[in-house]
């Protein structure tokens, strides 16, 4: 009995059609965090039923995957870049594209004003991007959004940086562009070699996010905002993109936010939220935290440190030297949590072992390998997988926090591999 | 390398405390 006891501690036992994304918007919770030094602001998942941009539409599992690992791939090649030696990135085979702009397997938006008086975008919120941009009007070729666009000329607040200025120059070094510098606007131009792209200019605006407003002059810079004009990417409906990164040119860095939180909902049908600002001290106690490590070559990024995964209450067999190895990083824009080959291959046996009595399904494209057949059954019990940081921080995961679904004949361990071909 | 994409961050909170370069989880249900 008392095995049987500390097996159920370590595994959730569900109804299986809780699993299944909810179809009706859930906006029952309690009040936003607010208060003084903070303000937040609704977060909505882009393809659940509280979405506005969906159109009551949700891309496959297989698309989703497929766009998760093609943004994968872009970042990884991003951040190959910098390592390399200038002779090398301008040859053909290394500057072969990255379609960032195709890429959209961002799951969770928000919407803010821009401008004075307010216009309203959604953002898609990415911990993993630098620049926050958004489509602007006039737009030569711009992918839909649902929102209207915004449009400059009817913002008392919004500026073009001269392309004369020492922050365009600074600017045109993160982002080269071909196009000659006129002196009122500073351009850049992301193409690549399949013919798509984005191409616009940069500028200054004021957003608000409730009743607090980021303004520029509060910031060393102004908040800098990327207005396209030309896009050959597709958002699914959103409008641009809230870069929530480390890098000098994010939201975060350029308005000196020096705390903000998010919670992502789950079942995704409710609301979440962010906030920026710190909660107070009667809250902050029930929160664990874990080192971000610097080093330059990772410094834009949130980069923390695993020491282990667990799963139902065993830790896989990996050591210390192990994870000291590993490059490990958080990234809302993300969606599947990714790991190390032989890391993963431990975590599927583990989890198989413990779903060894329910029928196995198909895979989920080329991405997800375990997947389960869950139609003859009304319960199921799911180990819980637990994911550690240094620090002693234990993320015990929620249920559907470790299993993606399909439908109920395709249950899927919302775990992957890693890409080690960096080719 | 290790990614920690948004599926596993779903209904807990998580806490960039950007200036004390420190990251957190709190507890979730997004309420």
């Amino acid at each position: 009995a008392s095995a049987n006891d500390n097996n159920l501690s370590h595994s959730y036992t569900v109804s299986v059609t809780s699993l299944l994304p909810p179809t009706v918007c859930n906006r029952t919770r309690t009040a936003l965090p607010q208060g003084l030094g903070k303000a937040s602001l609704d977060v909505v998942s882009k393809h659940g039923p509280c979405s506005k941009l969906n159109q009551g539409k949700s891309p496959s599992l297989e698309e989703t995957l497929r766009r998760d690992q093609q943004r994968l791939y872009s970042k990884y090649s991003g951040r190959l870049q910098k390592a390399v030696p200038d002779n090398l990135k301008k040859t053909k085979a290394f500057t072969f594209p990255a379609k960032i702009e195709s890429v959209s397997a961002d799951e969770y938006y928000t919407v803010v004003a821009i401008g004075k008086p307010k216009q309203y975008v959604s953002l898609l919120l990415d911990t993993g991007s630098d620049v926050t941009w958004t489509q602007c009007k006039p737009c030569i070729h711009c992918f839909q959004q649902r929102d209207p666009l915004f449009d400059p000329s009817k913002s008392k607040t919004f500026s073009k940086i001269p392309c004369n200025s020492t922050t365009c120059k600074k600017l045109r070094g993160l982002f080269p562009s071909d196009d000659n510098c006129n002196s009122r606007e500073c351009h850049f131009n992301i193409a690549y070699v399949d013919g798509s792209g984005n191409s616009g200019f940069w500028a200054t605006d004021r957003m608000t996010i409730q009743e607090a407003n980021i303004k520029g002059y509060f910031t060393r810079y102004p908040f800098l905002l990327g207005c396209i004009r030309n896009s050959s990417g597709d958002k699914s409906g959103a409008s641009g993109i809230m870069g929530l990164d480390r890098s000098p040119v994010s939201i975060i860095t350029k308005t000196k936010i020096s705390y903000f939180s998010y919670c992502l909902p789950s079942p995704y049908g409710s609301r979440g939220y962010i906030t920026f600002g710190k909660r107070n001290t009667v809250k902050t106690k029930f929160i664990k935290y874990t080192p971000i490590i610097t080093t330059p070559e990772q410094s834009e990024y949130y980069d923390i440190t695993l020491t282990g995964i667990s799963v139902g209450g065993k830790k896989l067999p990996f050591s210390t030297s192990y994870f000291t190895k590993l490059s490990t990083e958080i990234d809302s824009g993300a969606v599947i949590t990714r790991l190390p080959s032989p890391m993963y291959a431990a975590l599927r046996s583990a989890f198989r072992k413990r779903m060894k009595k329910y029928k196995r399904a198909k895979g989920a494209g080329d991405i997800l390998d375990t997947c389960y057949d869950l139609r003859a059954y009304e319960t199921v019990v799911v180990p819980k997988i637990t994911i550690h940081f240094l620090g002693g921080v234990d993320l015990e995961l929620d249920v559907r926090g470790t299993l993606v679904v399909a439908s109920v004949s395709q249950v899927c361990l919302g775990f992957a591999v890693y890409p080690s071909d960096t080719n | 390398s290790f990614l920690l994409g948004n599926v596993q961050q779903r209904g807990h909170e998580v806490h960039y405390d950007v200036a004390g370069r420190r990251l957190g989880f709190g507890p979730g249900n997004c309420s």
